[in-house]
């Protein structure tokens, strides 16, 4: 679709959440995860 | 799979601050979250007033949460650029609730290969499995379809899958990000022990003989029948469209038997509403007269009026012939009540009847717009293939479009476009913060069971085009022409949304097409109050005891918090953490006494006041006393004086 016409948010790709996180440079745990002490 | 471990759970009402970071976008497709989990779940969300423990969502670098309750009083969970889908949404907070992503279950290579090679290097650490010891699948079976499954592509190098199914059909199914799978489902409702939700109340697809504890209305001269065919159409139900066999019915009211006039009335058991607005939803399908109607009434029991009264809440006339048509009615109810589904005789000619199926009632917020989409697999197929919908209006006055773009081969792309409208002279321009959600309708029986493919966007007045001219200013100004299928001219804005809304494959999936029908639900609201800061209790010492939710339930068992209070286990002993404001807070052992700044205020006066007086009181009687006893000082030298002077003379 002409740009013109249509702004994608997606601009185009599927991102599904650790294409998100990996193209921020995030190295989180699985991914997505953020591991904490319990009761810290 | 869960993590194991009662101390990981959160209560049922889980305590959430919308952080200002957020953008307005996400907080409402957070909001549009939790009611999904209101909805199918027994979990509700509330906003934090001063609970030792809740969820702080926040614009962070990326999507993430941590796995269960980490006893650290504000658990952040992230909700960055790109993460505002409410699919991401549900993921990130069943990871908060305790569950871990599908494929790092013990079982996994049973059911997945991973393709070591083809995962970027130094990833290979997301896919460990953790052993049964620390995970628990719930005695549920492994499930591709699962929200908090990766896709095939997860960390690749290339082009090739990391993730192969070991049932070749599955490949694309995995990694879904549309709503919670049954399995989804099942596991949140075992690992919480739910047995009902906030906001379901009923879905009915007249399978079985009882018809779901409907009744024949007595005051009415005709009944509906209970049929899986009719001559003159329905060929078949709505729920399994023909698909199985000696199985498939609905509700009929034959009108071609029938004089003008007579009506049948089919009503719903007794309901018991919690919040007070309801959503109703069926399938009609008529193929009697074009005039058939159907009243939809509601029957509120109260203790003035124990029969019941019944309020029509919508005609819905002009049904179209020969296809099963959704219909959403929005209702108010508060007290107990039935709902009833009148069928009216028209006049004109019927060689058939109305017919009712698939009926879904929630306590949630109905679509503003159905969207209905027919002879869609054709569509699906034909090269050039881009459909807009008829012109629609906001409760604002805004007027939109929205447009289906099928031309890729892969995915399929939707846009939302404001266009000119009859009130614009009216409005705001740029046109503010406008939510529009776009949902391509699961057409499942159930509710509960649906998976429908939802994408929200809002217009940002301060967004710019490349020109500089404002995005979302009047259609007239920065749009261009269009004209609709009648011959009229109008104005159309840029569109907004996305490419990638959903895979051809996943459409084709599920029952998005039913009865070559496709439904698009819209709703476009003001969200503009979700701009306001959020309130912000002030801190409540952070619990810092690991406590077995059995233990807090114990301790907590004969003690009652007053006034919104929450028991929490400290030391073995149940505490009441009092609810706070900015400028109040309520304080004793039961949270029993209301403190406020004005009244410290009033103590701190009264205090000083008090203070000041009596210091002036002691000193008036020091100089009172001092006195007297100078005067009484001087008058007795004054005597001996005397006395002597007389001895002298």
């Amino acid at each position: 679709v002409p740009e013109m016409f249509v702004k994608d948010i997606d601009e185009g790709t599927e991102r599904d959440i650790f294409d998100i996180n990996e193209a921020l440079g995030l190295d989180l745990f699985e991914g997505d995860i953020r591991l904490l002490m319990q009761g810290k | 799979n869960s993590i194991i471990g009662d101390e990981y759970r959160w209560p049922h009402i889980i305590p959430y601050v919308l952080e200002d970071s957020l953008d307005l976008n996400a907080k409402g497709v957070i909001l549009n979250a939790f009611e999904r989990y209101r909805l199918k779940t027994c979990i509700d969300f509330k906003p934090w007033s001063g609970e030792a423990n809740y969820v702080s969502v926040f614009k962070g670098s990326g999507c993430w949460s941590s796995v269960g309750n980490m006893h650290v009083g504000k658990q952040e969970l992230s909700i960055g650029e790109n993460c505002d889908r409410i699919a991401t949404v549900q993921h990130e907070f069943l990871h908060a609730l305790g569950f871990w992503h599908e494929q790092s279950r013990s079982d996994r290579d049973d059911y997945v290969t991973i393709v070591w090679d083809r995962i970027l290097s130094g990833r290979e650490h997301n896919f460990n499995i953790y052993n049964d010891s620390v995970s628990d699948s719930l005695n549920v079976p492994y499930d591709y379809s699962s929200v908090m499954h990766y896709s095939k592509t997860a960390f690749q190098n290339g082009t090739e899958p990391t993730i192969v199914t070991r049932i070749s059909d599955f490949e694309d199914v995995i990694g879904q990000r549309m709503d919670f799978s049954d399995y989804d489902l099942m596991k949140l409702n075992r690992l919480y022990n739910c047995s009902s939700s906030l906001s379901f109340m009923d879905a009915c697809d007249f399978e079985l003989e009882n018809i779901c504890g409907m009744i024949q209305s007595s005051g009415d001269t005709a009944d509906w029948q209970w049929l899986s065919q009719v001559l003159a159409g329905p060929e078949n139900d709505h729920s399994n469209m023909g698909q199985c066999k000696e199985s498939g019915f609905f509700m009929y009211f034959n009108t071609s038997s029938v004089k003008e006039g007579v009506t049948a009335m089919l009503e719903s058991r007794i309901l018991y509403p919690k919040r007070g607005f309801q959503c109703l939803e069926f399938y009609l399908y008529n193929s009697g007269s074009e005039n058939d109607q159907v009243n939809i009434y509601t029957r509120v029991y109260t203790a003035s009026n124990p029969e019941g009264v019944l309020t029509l809440q919508r005609e819905i006339k002009e049904i179209p012939i020969g296809s099963w048509q959704l219909y959403y009615v929005t209702l108010q109810v508060t007290e107990k009540f039935r709902v009833a589904f009148e069928g009216v005789r028209g006049p004109g000619s019927s060689l058939g009847g109305l017919s009712i199926d698939d009926i879904n009632l929630s306590e949630t917020r109905c679509p503003h717009h159905i969207w209905r989409i027919q002879n869609f697999t054709q569509l699906l197929g034909s090269q050039n293939a881009e459909i807009r919908s008829p012109p629609y209006y906001s409760p604002k006055g805004y007027a939109y479009q929205i447009y289906l773009n099928l031309n890729s081969s892969t995915n399929v792309g939707i846009y939302f476009h404001l266009i000119s409208g009859a009130n614009d002279d009216q409005l705001q321009w740029p046109c503010p913060w406008q939510q529009a959600t776009m949902t391509l309708l699961d057409q499942n029986p159930d509710i509960r069971q649906r998976m429908s493919n939802q994408r929200s966007i809002t217009t940002d007045p301060t967004m710019t085009n490349d020109d500089g001219s404002y995005f979302w200013d009047r259609p007239s100004k920065v749009g261009s022409v269009a004209i609709f299928p009648n011959g009229t001219q109008f104005s159309r804005g840029r569109g907004y949304g996305t490419s990638a809304f959903i895979t051809h494959k996943r459409l084709i999936s599920r029952e998005f097409i039913k009865g070559d029908d496709v439904y698009i639900l819209l709703t476009v609201e003001d969200i503009s109050h979700l701009n306001s800061t959020a309130i912000i209790p002030d801190p409540v010492p952070t619990s810092t005891a690991i406590v077995p939710t059995s233990a807090a339930h114990n301790a907590c068992s004969e003690v009652e918090c007053q006034n919104g209070g929450v028991c929490t286990v400290h030391e073995d002993r149940a505490e009441c953490k009092c609810p706070a404001g900015e400028d109040w807070w309520y304080m004793g052992k039961r949270c029993e006494k209301r403190g406020s700044t004005q009244d410290t205020i009033v103590i701190a006066v009264a205090s000083t006041v008090t203070v000041f007086a009596v210091m002036l009181v002691i000193t008036l009687v020091s100089v009172y006393c001092t006195r007297r006893k100078y005067r009484k000082r001087a008058s007795s030298k004054r005597a001996a004086l005397s006395l002597e002077n007389q001895h002298a003379f």
